[in-house]
């Protein structure tokens, strides 16, 4: 079988369900100023996981909307204005519901599988670490 | 009542891989 080293340069998918590579990502995502991407992705998958039934969930939406979407951040500037209208009405009008990140995420996904994860693959701290 | 804070990084914590 292929050692987690191999597995990582096969898909982002695979890196960012390793521990060790998931964090080896976040240090580069973070010298290259843009960890929010990383942060969001993961948090749109917490998100999804979170019971609708729960106040906290109403909440969690909210912040990730705050956070990462109405301020303009380097998250906000990847994603589509209609994917970011979509989910400012439905944080609004509180129409909650597990699969409201879901476009954004495959937005910002894409993003990062066409560019941070290609310069993460030829980086200094992958090589090192490899 | 938790901080916004602290829900929004629960939330990303929950969805990080866990140890090999």
């Amino acid at each position: 079988p292929d050692s987690p080293l191999v597995r990582w340069t096969k898909s982002l998918h695979f890196l960012l369900g390793d521990q060790d590579g998931a964090h080896l990502f976040r240090t580069f995502l973070e010298r290259e100023n843009c960890v929010d991407t990383l942060d969001f992705w993961f948090a749109c998958n917490g998100f999804r996981q979170m019971d609708l039934k729960d106040s906290k969930t109403a909440r969690v939406a909210k912040v990730i909307f705050k956070r990462y979407i109405e301020n303009n951040s380097i998250v906000a500037k990847q994603m589509k204005p209609a994917t970011k209208t979509f989910i400012r009405d439905s944080v609004k009008k509180q129409q909650i519901d597990s699969a409201m990140f879901d476009q954004a995420q495959t937005e910002i996904q894409s993003n990062m599988e066409e560019n941070a994860y290609q310069m993460f693959l030829t980086s200094d701290i992958y090589l090192e670490y490899v | 009542m938790d901080s916004e804070d602290d829900l929004l990084q629960k939330c990303i914590t929950s969805a990080m891989p866990k140890q090999r």
